[in-house]
């Protein structure tokens, strides 16, 4: 389920195509206040099924790149590719394959997404990522700001963080 | 179920543990229950930075919360491992020889599965194995590969 | 009402009496996590008035010092020097002068106040505060880890803030 | 009162605006009222980053939230002026360029009223008059004034 690619176009600060290939290990994303970092985030969780509320938006139209005195782009494309080896996905998957290719699209007010090239529901994607031990909102992904969130949690809560993982 | 859960339990607080003294070079972390044997009650984390008395998660300072949270956050791979890890500016309340601390163990941790840190702290992005660079140039991001130099 | 000194003993981490003076301009406290910078501040606010509930303690006795493998202190203290030239205090303050002393003692569950070394209620120095124009819990005051709370205020408490100054 | 209500609304946000376009070097920022006329409504805070659109407050990046809140709260000096101003690690998610725009600015400031800023940043705290350094020995906080070597 590691990271091996990411496709951004007409996502928040993105305009242009942006490819970034994803490698094992330590990596480090670094520049300056305000120059899209945290966006990059944003467009891996968003594939996964983040909803625009924990984007930093309102609505979805919000994420649709927006470029100073001009209009904002009609749509937007998001596609990441999981390395799925020696994972048993089964029935999950259209067709098996070492690599998983997962897009969502935003066009008019909704998105949509697919799963190897073919478009599938929302549900599809949460049950091939959950197969991964990747959950778009779980403890593994920790969002600007909000690193001792988690401890500042009611004790019940940070219970259910457990049972994530039991 | 019940088993189950003790097991992970266990293990995510020994784990939880050794992450924690290591950060801090000492002292100890532990996990528990409210209500010890009912798996239903909340989830206590116990924390006592060495040469110092135990005391409320809210009393430790900035840092030191930060490396608790830290700590947890990957001890809960001894429960489930996830193949990747996104930590977003999880550094900026650390002072220097924290944030060298913690970048030796998001290294160690970097061999049994993907992180992919955003930091403006160099202490930290030495210890990567490859490291992106963000521009933006009238309203639009931009991404490079950077060219590793001294590098650990 | 700048502050010129500040004592404290038996508060949080100081064990024994630590003494600061201030200046006027631009002053910097640095120190490795954990030393106990965010801990003077709270001695500012303490002696203040501050409640214990936003000094990281629920109760009053968790800020007596506690040093490792050893009983708390019975007692603490904090004074603090304000300058009150050019301030008319009037009868607010029993001797006018060019400076102020504040103090607040904690000792079993309770803590009193004294303002120039004679004890008095916590209505006292709130009314002197406020004539010097400060408030223990103002926005000249941000708190580790708060300084965009006052952007995600809802609306109508960011309108407060500007009562308070109008 | 509703006079004196907008008039200090106006200057706070006239200032806003100043302290605003010194941190990020252009730009705009503005106050005004959920329902203008009204000082019961909400107040709003417009902030536009140079060569960007105008975005909701929460589309801005960290960085970018920090500096619109310092100059916010510094601007309610032009309301009623504190003497004092602590800050408490307020640089936390700035990168080098932005942390050493604020420290000229808190500098600047410091002519006026007495900041005392506690900082993990080289480059906020060069630019300091005095610098007070903490330490711990056995559970023990210590404070001692530190020469000021190659200070700004
Ligand atoms: N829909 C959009 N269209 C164009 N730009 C956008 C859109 N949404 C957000 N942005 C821009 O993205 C920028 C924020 O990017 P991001 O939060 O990724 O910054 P960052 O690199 O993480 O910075 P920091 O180091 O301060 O956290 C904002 O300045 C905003 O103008
Ligand atoms: N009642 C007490 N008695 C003794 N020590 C205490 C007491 N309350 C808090 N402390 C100690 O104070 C320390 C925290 O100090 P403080 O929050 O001031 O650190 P800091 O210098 O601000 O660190 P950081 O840079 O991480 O924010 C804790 O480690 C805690 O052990
Ligand atoms: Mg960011
Ligand atoms: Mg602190």
């Amino acid at each position: 389920g590691t990271i091996q690619r990411l496709t951004v176009t007409g996502f928040k600060s993105f305009r242009r195509r942006v490819v970034i290939p994803f490698h094992e290990g330590f990596t480090a994303i670094i520049g300056e206040n305000g120059t899209g970092k945290s966006n990059i985030f944003d467009a891996l969780t968003f594939v996964m099924g983040r909803r625009s509320r924990a984007l930093r938006a309102e609505r979805m139209e919000q994420l649709l790149h927006a470029p100073p005195n001009g209009e904002p782009v009609s749509e937007a494309l998001v596609e990441i590719t999981l390395d799925a080896r020696n994972v048993p996905l089964g029935e999950l998957v259209p067709e098996e394959g070492d690599e998983l290719l997962l897009g969502r699209r935003i066009s008019g007010g909704g998105s949509t997404y697919r799963l190897q090239g073919k478009t599938c529901p929302a549900r599809s994607v949460e049950g091939v990522l959950s197969a991964l031990s990747i959950e778009p909102d779980g403890h593994h992904i920790v969002e600007q700001g909000m690193v001792v969130d988690v401890l500042e949690r009611s004790p019940r809560r940070r219970r259910e963080i457990l049972d994530e993982v039991a | 179920k019940k088993e189950r859960f003790f097991s992970v339990m266990e293990a995510v607080s020994a784990e939880l543990n050794r992450l924690f003294c290591q950060l801090f070079r000492g002292g100890e972390a532990e996990l528990s229950l409210a209500e010890p044997g009912n798996i239903e009650s909340g989830l206590l984390i116990r924390a006592r930075p060495p040469a110092k008395e135990t005391r409320l998660l809210d009393a430790l300072s900035g840092g030191e919360k930060t490396l608790v949270a830290i700590a947890f956050v990957l001890s809960l791979a001894a429960g489930r491992p996830a193949p990747f890890y996104l930590l977003d500016e999880v550094d900026a309340a650390l002072d220097q020889a924290n944030s060298e601390r913690l970048a030796r163990l998001l290294k160690e941790f970097a061999k049994e599965a993907q992180v992919i840190v955003i930091s403006h702290n160099e202490e930290v992005v030495r210890y990567a194995d490859r490291v992106y660079g963000v521009t933006m140039r009238q309203g639009a991001s931009q991404v490079v590969a950077l060219e590793l130099v001294g590098h650990e």
